[in-house]
């Protein structure tokens, strides 16, 4: 059955939806079958695999209010073994719509579970806020990715992170784990990098992913032509970099 | 009477807090006193000037519930000329317990409305969403400072963010206007900022900002000092851009 993945932080511009898509489309590349699902009303892990947010049709909003399957709103994208359910503009909508439901925190969970037979991997893109929409995420997923940018101010944030981990695994998710946190932006360039990337081992060691992701303008790029780094640039220092990323992921959970 | 500036962006990590705390300390070196306001429950604000979000006293949270006067909890900050009302760790909780009170969207400007004889400029940091608090800000605020990083995600938010503060001003604001879009992070090196940057100036013209502010490391360097860049780095590309805003907000306010 699939791999439930969030990948929460809520820091903002962590590098989150750049870690759901390229993690999504290195795994895909490993010959794992991937659905991203996108809860970030913001869309970016839409827009950034050329996917409307836009359709007229039924959407994730519709499976939060109404419960229709997630397997209807599903879209292929142009990554071969990455599918998405991806977000709408009515998301920014839906927490005040769902927000007297008894089963609020649960939905995504329902939405999901009829589908672990399908995928290898599902990976949730979260927005940046501890908000309902990541509270669905934490109780769906059976394990946690936190991207870390290598910077001062994203230090800040990461034990209040934890917290809302442990307290999403004891009152709503128990089989819930942090498979690791995975260091990003690394500029070799600084020190300010170095400090924190160390400082994080120190207190973390074995939960820290060996692989760092390096800042790499090619990333960065990618978006705007709608495709994953790994297939804007297969040789750039951040395709190896989450080529590699995926390696140590299945090592993890046994499928290698 | 005080000039109030909300800033902006529900997209994470673009450089709202950067912007609050080095534009306050450039307007307080050109002699305008300023008052900081930290309404992010990260309060990265508060952090990157060295002030403590753990206070056991009351706190900006007992502001939003309780209606305690603004002033009671402004500190000194180690700039001169710069106050600041400082985040706090109950802020996390604070959205819940105003929901239901029927002023909830002018709670801030409530309790900022009787200091604005006392500052030149009030600075209200907020969180990377549309939520309760950002409406707030925008609320109690004359107008809005958009910080924007060159980079195509951040464009992506852009227009949601500016039917957001036209909104805001057809129901609860009529006054608020924007200041302008401040393009940030500007990374000569690559090619997508100075796309960005066209795309942003062909669409907004004059909204947008002269000042670029320049992706510097020495600005991610001085938060972890606790100080702003103009006092850890006088003589760095950053504090001279920001003292650079400094003097073109002051034009477009009419102080200079
Ligand atoms: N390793 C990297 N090298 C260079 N740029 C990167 C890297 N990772 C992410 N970026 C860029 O940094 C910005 C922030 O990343 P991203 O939008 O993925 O973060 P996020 O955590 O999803 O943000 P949000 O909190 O708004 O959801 C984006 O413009 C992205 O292209
Ligand atoms: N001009 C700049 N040059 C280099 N680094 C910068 C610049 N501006 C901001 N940064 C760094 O980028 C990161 C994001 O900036 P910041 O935290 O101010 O953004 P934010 O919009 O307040 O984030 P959030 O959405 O989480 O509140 C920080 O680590 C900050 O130090
Ligand atoms: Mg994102
Ligand atoms: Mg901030």
């Amino acid at each position: 059955t699939a791999r439930i993945l969030a990948i929460v932080n809520q820091k903002g511009g962590v590098g989150k939806t750049t870690t759901t898509i390229n993690l999504a489309a290195a795994l895909a590349f490993k010959n794992q079958s991937v659905l991203m699902v996108d809860l970030d009303p913001q869309g970016n892990a839409s827009t950034g695999l050329g996917v409307s947010k836009n359709t007229p049709n039924q959407n994730l909003f519709d499976v939060f209010v109404d419960g229709v399957g997630l397997e209807s709103i599903i879209q292929k994208t142009s990554v071969e073994n990455v599918d998405i359910a991806p977000s709408h503009m009515d998301m920014a909508g839906v927490e005040i719509e769902i927000s007297q439901k008894s089963d609020r925190a649960i939905r995504l969970k329902t939405a999901v579970s009829g589908l672990s037979k399908a995928y290898d991997y599902i990976l949730i893109d979260c927005p940046p806020s501890l908000n309902m929409l990541t509270i669905n995420a934490l109780t769906a997923a059976r394990s946690v990715l936190v991207p870390l940018q290598c910077e001062f101010f994203a230090l800040e944030g990461l034990s209040q992170l934890l917290k809302t981990v442990e307290m999403a695994k004891a009152n709503l998710n128990p089989q819930l784990v942090i498979d690791g946190v995975m260091l990003t932006m690394y500029d070799q360039r600084n020190r300010l990098s170095a400090q924190v990337a160390a400082d994080v081992r120190k207190h973390l060691g074995r939960a820290v992913f060996k692989t760092m992701i390096p800042r790499n303008v090619r990333i960065a790029e990618a978006p705007s032509f709608g495709r994953p780094v790994l297939s804007y640039d297969a040789k750039s220092k951040g395709s190896l970099a989450y080529l590699q990323l995926a390696d140590e992921m299945l090592l993890r959970h046994g499928k290698r």
